[in-house]
């Protein structure tokens, strides 16, 4: 069987909101390391991968692996009866039809269970390799997201270019272009978590459909950075780390002239 | 014009 508590229901909130405009259904994989969710949008651009390992739940245990195909959109509504501060404890069998969620509040004073039906997904798991990326940009999550959202009012797609220099981004659309450059500023005054740092081996430039990108960013308040990871014409990885708990990653295949 | 790739381009299925 499978049972995890977790302390901050609220989490499991953010990490469907980071998701829930990508994928419609998708199979959590329980097992002793954690719980996993591994897939693609529909039409095969992006990739999500979630890990929320067990030592980031206050209880957890699991005997074997058991991948539980849920519905993104059902589970949402079923999460959402969930207070932002009540504690969740996932559970189910070894081959589950359902699996129940126990919602109790932060005072004890109120227990719901909600239990809700799985489904059978086809497995459709890539191999991602392990890779040392040419450039990594990790910058304020915040200015990311609102890079992304700014670039998407002028254009569709979005020109990353990694120098030493900094992080440079285009766009061109029907009124005109956008250019945004992000230098890095480690020496500054500035929380590690505002900086902006860039490590590259060599420069790195690519395009990529700023609708996905903007989707990504929905995983901005699971953490106060983010983390690019570009390698010369193979997908970016843009990384959200959880503190103590995992991460939210998406992969995108970029856009090429024709 | 630009094309937009696959991520099952780059990566295989396991």
């Amino acid at each position: 069987m499978f049972e995890a508590r977790l302390l901050q229901g609220g989490l499991l909130k953010k990490v469907l909101d980071s998701i829930k405009d990508i994928i419609t259904e998708g199979n959590f994989d329980c097992s002793p390391n954690g719980l996993s969710l591994q897939a693609m949008d529909s039409s095969h651009v992006s990739l999500i991968d979630i890990l929320l390992e067990s030592e980031g739940f206050e209880h957890y245990r699991c005997d074997r692996n058991i991948p539980m195909g849920l519905n993104i959109t059902n589970l949402v509504k079923m999460i959402k009866c969930a207070g932002s501060e009540d504690i969740v404890t996932i559970k189910c069998e070894d081959k589950p039809d359902n699996v129940t969620f126990l919602f109790e509040s932060k005072d004890n004073d109120k227990i719901s269970d909600f239990e809700m039906k799985t489904m059978t997904i086809d497995d459709e798991h890539l191999l991602v390799p392990d890779q040392t990326y040419t450039a990594v940009v990790k910058m304020p999550s915040a200015e990311f997201q609102r890079l992304c959202r700014d670039m998407a009012a002028i254009g569709d797609t979005v020109n990353i270019s990694v120098t030493k220099e900094g992080v440079r981004f285009s766009t061109t659309g029907d009124m005109g272009t956008a250019n945004i450059t992000v230098r890095p500023n480690p020496s500054g005054d500035q929380k590690e978590e505002e900086r902006t740092e860039v490590q590259i081996t060599e420069p790195v430039s690519a395009g990529f459909a700023l609708r996905y990108l903007n989707s990504f960013t929905k995983a901005t308040p699971l953490s106060p950075t983010v983390t690019l990871g570009m390698v010369p014409n193979l997908p970016i990885v843009v990384e959200y780390k959880i503190a103590d708990m995992g991460h939210v990653r998406y992969y995108l295949a970029p856009k090429i002239e024709d | 014009q630009e094309m937009q790739l696959r991520l099952d381009s780059f990566f295989s299925f396991s």
